[in-house]
């Protein structure tokens, strides 16, 4: 489907929900809560290189799925929850490239690069 | 900016790569055009360049359309969702998603139209993938996995200058100014792609 501008596409193309919009009634769910389509957005995340494992998924929201949002939340620079907050639930609807972030388990994207912990800021010294 | 583990590129004595459309696409010239202007943004700052061929088996870089399953174990899920994928060097395949509605012009901004997609928007970040760059967390850049609706992001960001140069060097004839303008958008409050 090309289209030469924008005021060329047929109104009843306008209709027609993305592919990831039933992600939106997750939004608010916790860790330890179950949710019908938790299963399926672990797969999203599998799919894009934050879940490795690849047994059957529940609709559980277990400590894999915790640790797998707060690695997208810090790859696309929103505040690291843990929780599908509204913010983070809108960046994951967003259509993009289908290309993984994290590849092999690796990325330099903001999760793959060291960050320097509070445990960093002591300096150990001894005097003489 | 990142890379593909291994960090894989084109190698050196294969700098001048070609690239060729799916016959079976039987896309019109303004449509290629869009993916010329995009591969151009790329050879302005490294010394690659890219020349359309018509041979799709002897091309280096292979562009095309598909729709669902498309055998390469990547399906495309219909309207919206993933747009596009590309593989990292030197596989050379760059894959759309037919269902989208592809918009070819420069005038997205005005759209009302939440579907819609800037094809060459998508083109620049895909050839990135080709080229052997990965996801980037600087939401300016073309290399960031997604952007916001109704807006054209074609112009490289320092960062994914940066990126490309490390891996090919630079144009002798580019003068070092990197582009700081933001994604032209009349509503960044809502989705798109990437």
């Amino acid at each position: 489907r090309f289209f030469p501008n924008i005021t060329s596409i047929p109104p009843w193309l306008n209709a027609t929900h993305g592919a990831w919009d039933s992600f939106r009634n997750l939004s608010g769910c916790h860790p330890g809560e179950k949710a019908d389509g938790l299963s399926k957005l672990k797969n999203y995340l599998k799919h894009f290189g934050y879940i490795n494992s690849s047994s059957n998924f529940t609709d559980d929201f277990d400590s894999d799925l915790k640790t797998a949002i707060e690695t997208y939340q810090k790859n696309f620079n929103l505040n690291v929850t843990g929780d599908l907050d509204p913010e983070t639930v809108q960046q994951i609807v967003r259509p993009r490239c289908g290309v993984a972030d994290i590849v092999n388990g690796s990325t330099t994207m903001n999760s793959g690069k060291t960050t320097q912990s509070s445990n960093a800021t002591h300096i150990h010294t001894v005097s003489h | 900016y990142t890379f593909f583990p291994g960090k894989p590129r084109w190698p050196q004595y294969n700098r001048d790569l070609t690239y060729a459309f799916q016959p079976e696409n039987e896309l019109t010239d303004v449509v290629k055009g869009v993916f010329t202007r995009a591969f151009s943004r790329w050879s302005a700052v490294t010394a690659l360049t890219f020349t359309q061929t018509d041979s799709l088996a002897d091309a280096d870089l292979k562009i095309g359309f598909f729709v669902g399953d498309h055998g390469d174990g990547e399906p495309f899920d219909g309207l919206l969702g993933t747009l596009a994928h590309a593989f990292s060097p030197t596989s050379g395949r760059l894959h759309l998603d037919g269902d989208e509605n592809w918009v070819v012009s420069s005038d997205i901004t005005e759209a009302t139209e939440t579907s819609a997609v800037d094809l060459e928007s998508v083109a620049v970040h895909e050839i990135g993938h080709l080229l052997g760059l990965g996801h980037s967390s600087v939401e300016n850049a073309i290399m960031y996995p997604t952007i916001p609706s109704r807006t054209r992001k074609v112009e490289l960001a320092s960062d994914d200058i940066l990126g490309i140069q490390e891996l090919y060097g630079t144009n002798p004839s580019y003068n070092g100014s990197t582009s700081t303008t933001t994604p032209s958008s009349e509503n960044e409050g809502d989705t798109v792609y990437g």
